[in-house]
């Protein structure tokens, strides 16, 4: 696809 | 009509498996439907080269051939050169709100971390809290990344432009009304009339396969989009078993499963493109040593093939446009999260900075 992919922008890091 | 509200709630182990077996899920789905859309492209792309199926219809030599006029019908019926056009003036406005949203969301830890520093070199050692530029490595990694991503997305905006500039002549043509697109397709006198000969009903037979091979295409790809599979009861299980989750093993026996047929599906669809093309080469040639060609011929045939290839860059286009604006939309929902993650630590080592200041000033 053209457009980058956002399912690895969509894993929510949670900050200790 | 009690509802538990933690009915969902699973270990973090089970949660984090579960967002890493979606990934691999979206890349599965990609990549299938990724293949087939390159393949139905391609085919999109020989069968214009070769100004199949027009060649076929065009007997009378100056009247549209049927193809054409239907594919200008489905760009009108679709919105024609306007709706694209608006689609690609939006993209600016897409980009920027989600460059400031970005952009905002960095500058409060920056301002944040230059009032720490200042404290830091008027209170020295007193001034004992974690500096705030090591806090905020994490998120502004984060930030990079999502920058890395808009830069990216300005590339592919560009190439849609790109693309748009060098068909929009040839698709405005096709919204144009049967009349005046007529006019524009150069004449030439009537082929022979091949109307009976059997290569033009192999290459119909050949063409209508190819048809139907796209059509189904299209009912596979939905398909594959349609599958679901919640992977959270094999988690807690494995969990509880094991005390731990071999989450790739997992995922990837799961997606096989889910997925292995699709890709049977897939592979045979692209070995029989590959097959029914190499038939259409061929006796498209048979096709072109029998109708006599001249420059007329040649002339009008190259108008023909433009607009064949025009109304396939239109639907390429319209998919790029309608992947690029949902691409900034669902960016802006995760930039949102970015912030909001921003705004609460700056908001606490504020509230922690006013303490530590008060305690200063009263030792």
């Amino acid at each position: 696809s053209l457009y980058p992919s956002l399912e690895d922008l969509k894993v929510d890091k949670v900050i200790r | 009509k009690f509802t538990d509200l933690f009915e969902k709630m699973v270990p973090m182990a089970v949660q984090q498996s579960m967002s890493i077996y979606s990934q691999r899920k979206a890349e599965t789905v990609n990549r299938l439907v990724g293949s087939l859309r390159e393949a139905t492209n391609l085919c999109n792309g020989v069968l214009a080269s070769l100004n199949l199926p027009a060649a076929l219809e065009d007997l009378s030599g100056d009247s549209v051939p049927q193809s054409i006029a239907e594919k200008a019908r489905s760009i009108v019926q679709q919105g024609g050169l306007q709706s694209i056009e608006q689609l690609i003036k939006d993209l600016p406005e897409l980009l920027t709100r989600n460059r400031e949203i970005l952009d905002e969301s960095l500058k409060m830890l920056d301002d944040e971390e230059t009032t720490d520093n200042e404290l830091r070199a008027k209170f020295n050692q007193r001034w004992n809290r974690t500096p705030s530029g090591d806090l905020y490595k994490p998120l502004r990694a984060e930030g990079a990344n999502f920058r890395n991503v808009l830069d990216k997305a300005v590339q592919a905006d560009q190439v849609v432009r790109d693309r748009y500039g060098a068909h929009c002549d040839m698709i405005a043509l096709l919204c144009k009304s049967e009349d005046e697109l007529s006019a524009a397709i150069p004449s030439a006198n009537p082929t022979k009339t091949l109307q009976g000969s059997e290569v033009v009903n192999v290459l119909r037979s050949l063409l209508s396969q190819l048809d139907e091979m796209k059509k189904e295409r299209d009912t596979l790809e939905e398909e594959i989009k349609a599958v679901t599979f919640d992977m959270s009861t094999s988690f807690l299980t494995a969990l509880a078993q094991d005390g731990a989750i071999n989450e790739e093993q997992l995922s990837l026996s799961q997606l096989d499963q889910s997925y292995g047929t699709y890709n049977q599906r897939v592979q045979a669809s692209l070995h029989m493109q590959e097959e029914l093309l190499g038939k259409v080469q061929t006796s498209h040639q048979d096709f072109s040593s029998l109708k006599q060609s001249n420059a007329e011929t040649n002339q009008r045939e190259e108008v023909l093939k433009k607009l064949a290839s025009a109304h396939d860059s239109y639907v390429e286009i319209s998919n790029n446009l309608r992947e690029g604006t949902k691409f900034y939309n669902d960016l802006t929902e995760i930039l949102l999260k970015f912030q909001n993650k921003c705004s609460d630590i700056v908001f606490a080592r504020k509230t922690e900075r006013d303490e530590l200041l008060k305690d200063l000033q009263q030792s």
